[in-house]
């Protein structure tokens, strides 16, 4: 079914997210095959970091916990 | 650390605030910010001096949005404020977001909690994945000394200890759900969720969450202690009761009941009670059960009363768990002792243990 503008939305907030703090290279639209894999990468390695259940997926946890206030410094220091 | 363990090369940092916040007086900025460092300082070798003019390795300052280095804020909420790690030019410099409410107590977000954190990373810490850390990338309000034994033992592999430091008890690390020594302080349900608590921590059970989420205990109630004794839910008036030491809570969902902390002696405990070890709401009988080493009480919810003829002994009245409780819990006829690492299912009706399993198997583990 098509996506919601919600869903829509938090796939946005959430790329924001992974491009802020888990160096997800920006850039990657209109290569679908290429973000796709990486944008699951980078979920799976804030899932990991924040000892969440590690799914790849935008699930409510991993949502709510990007919700959350923060500090601005990457968690993966090389990015910094 | 960052990459190379960036750190800055003498153990004199300087440090000057460009700007202040109008959310609090210039004096609890200056206090905030002194006392941030002095977090730092305690364990290390690191001293700090302020300068008023010129340059300094760590320049603080207030902006909005875009505030000069190209890392915009992002208004209310969210990021709240960002350092860089040692180095020349904005190496160090620590930015807060002044779209936030800067306060220095509980209420979000406490200058001081956020400072202290940032100067971990311009003094060169990177974020650390354990939630009682203060390098933990998310924001929660604590009490007392920030620094847990991970963020000690990280500024110290930087810069070393400091050589005249006054022993203070660092805070342990979240305890590990799947440690096979794991015991919990306290079980309750809470509105259909399980709540587990242990040490500074609850992990919160729930059908539809496959992971059981880990989080401080103060960053959800900060009026409660640190360390919780016993909890029930009490289902028929939808209240959470919640003791530490002499006190106890009442919670309505995630919410505090008004009129609370009370004494544990209200409910009819003789003063020589200091603490309750375990309490479990028997929904059938509208019973609750409170134990304290050997022995344990009965309270009728419904009259608000204690049972007569109690204390009795743990031991005689419920064979095979022994004669201590640290946690309990009652599920459909079940009542589920925990001591130690030890979780016993005991059938309420025919009075015997029926199953011997690991504490933690309630976390999946």
């Amino acid at each position: 079914k098509p996506i919601s503008s919600e869903e829509k939305d938090e796939v946005l907030f959430a790329e924001k997210y992974l491009r802020r703090y888990y160096g997800m290279p920006a850039g990657l639209q209109g290569k679908e095959k290429t973000s796709d894999v990486m944008y699951k990468k980078k979920i799976q390695e804030m899932q990991e970091f924040f000892k969440l259940n590690v799914t790849g997926k935008l699930d409510d946890d991993t949502l709510e916990l990007m919700e959350m206030a923060r500090c601005g410094v990457p968690d993966v220091a090389e990015y910094n | 650390h960052f990459p190379n363990d960036l750190k800055w090369k003498t153990t004199e940092v300087t440090f000057r605030i460009l700007n202040y916040t109008p959310d609090l007086s210039k004096a609890d900025v200056d206090r905030a910010v002194r006392n941030g460092l002095n977090v730092w300082s305690s364990v290390t070798p690191l001293k700090f001096k302020k300068l008023y003019e010129g340059n300094a390795d760590i320049m603080i300052s207030f902006g909005a949005r875009e505030h000069g280095d190209f890392n915009p804020f992002d208004g209310p909420e969210g990021l709240l404020a960002h350092a860089y790690p040692p180095g020349n030019g904005i190496g160090g410099d620590t930015h807060f977001d002044e779209d936030e409410t800067w306060t220095k107590d509980f209420n979000a977000f406490n200058l001081f909690l956020v400072a202290a954190h940032e100067f971990g990373h311009a003094l060169g810490m990177a974020h650390s994945s354990d939630p009682g850390s203060l390098m933990y990338p998310v924001y929660s309000y604590r009490k007392g000394y920030p620094l847990s034994e991970d963020d000690i033992k990280g500024i110290q592999s930087l810069y070393g200890e400091n050589p005249n430091h006054r022993r203070i008890k660092p805070k342990p690390d979240a305890p590990s759900k799947c440690d096979p020594e794991l015991s919990f302080d306290a079980v309750t349900e809470l509105r259909g969720e399980t709540i587990i608590f242990k040490d500074r921590f609850y992990w919160r059970l729930h059908l539809q969450m496959p992971e059981p989420e880990q989080t401080l205990i103060k960053s959800t109630w900060p009026e409660i202690p640190n360390k919780v004794d016993a909890a029930y839910e009490n289902p028929e008036k939808d209240v959470v009761i919640i003791f530490s030491g002499i006190k106890m809570w009442a919670l309505n969902g995630y919410n505090l009941v008004d009129g609370y902390p009370k004494y544990i002696h209200k409910l009819g405990l003789p003063k020589t009670v200091r603490k309750i070890d375990a309490a479990v709401n028997i929904r059938d009988t509208g019973k609750t059960l409170l134990f304290v080493e050997e022995e344990y009480w009965s309270y009728d919810e419904r009259t608000g009363t204690m049972d007569s003829e109690y204390p009795r002994s743990i031991k005689e009245d419920f064979p095979g768990i022994g004669d201590e409780v640290d946690a309990a819990a009652y599920h459909f006829g079940y009542l589920y002792f925990y001591h130690e690492h030890i979780q016993f299912e005991y059938s309420y009706n025919s009075r015997k243990v029926m199953r011997i399993m690991r504490a933690n198997s309630i976390l999946n583990c």
